[in-house]
C-alpha cells in the first residue's frame, strides 16, 4: 500500500504542509477553527518529508501543499477547502468522517 | 553597503520571491498586470540566495517572502501589496517611482 494512502486512513483529517508556507498555515487555522484534531505533517520537518513528496506527486498532486485528506480521501488544497468553506460543505463533510 | 540595499536602488521594483511559493506568484502577477517589468529574484534558484535571505532577515523581514521594494524603499509583502492595491494607492507609488 502506497506510503500516503496508509498516512492518510490512519485520522479523519490528514493535512501535509511544509511549517514556511503561509497557504497551508491559512488551511491549518481554517481547520483548527471548526475544532478539528488533524494529524499534521509538516513535510520540511520530518525525516521523510522528502518520500512523503515522491508519493503526493505520484497521486497527480503538483503543486503538492497544502493538501488536505478527509476520511482518507484527497479533498483538495487550499483553493478547494476554503470555497468548500464559503459553500458550507466544509463541517458536514468533517461530520462525516468523524472529525466533528 | 547591504547587498540588498544595492540590489533594491538598481530597479524602481524588486521582488524577493521563491518560485515554489503561491503567495508570490499572487504579488508577481499583480505587478505584471500593471505594466510594471519588476526585478525579480527566485531565493530558491539563484546562488546567492540564502546570502539574500541573512541580509532580508537583518532588515527585520520575518517571515521573509515575498519581499517588495518599489524606489528602493521596502514596501512590504503579500498582505502589503494586496492591500495598498484596494486602497487605490499601489498604481500612484509606482508611478512615483518611475515603473510605470
Ligand atoms: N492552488 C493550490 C496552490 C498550491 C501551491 O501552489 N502550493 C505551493 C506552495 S504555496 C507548492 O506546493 N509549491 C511547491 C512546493 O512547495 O514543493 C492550492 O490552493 O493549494
Ligand atoms: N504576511 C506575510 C506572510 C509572509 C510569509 O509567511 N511568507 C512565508 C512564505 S508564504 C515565508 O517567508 N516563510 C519562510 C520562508 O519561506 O523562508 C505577507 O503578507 O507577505
Ligand atoms: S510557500 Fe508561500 S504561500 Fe505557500
Amino acid at each position: 500500500m502506497d506510503m500516503v494512502t496508509r498516512m492518510v486512513s490512519e485520522r479523519p483529517v490528514v493535512i501535509f504542509s511544509r511549517s514556511s508556507c503561509s497557504m497551508c498555515h491559512t488551511v491549518k487555522s481554517l481547520l483548527l477553527e471548526f475544532g478539528v484534531n488533524s494529524s499534521i505533517y509538516e513535510l520540511d520537518e520530518i525525516p521523510k518529508g522528502r518520500e512523503i513528496e515522491q508519493a503526493l506527486l505520484r497521486l497527480g498532486r503538483n503543486p503538492i501543499i497544502p493538501a488536505v485528506f478527509i476520511g482518507g480521501e484527497f479533498v483538495g488544497g487550499a483553493t478547494e477547502i476554503i470555497s468548500l468553506h464559503l459553500q458550507r460543505s466544509l463541517q458536514p463533510m468533517l461530520k462525516n468522517a468523524g472529525a466533528l
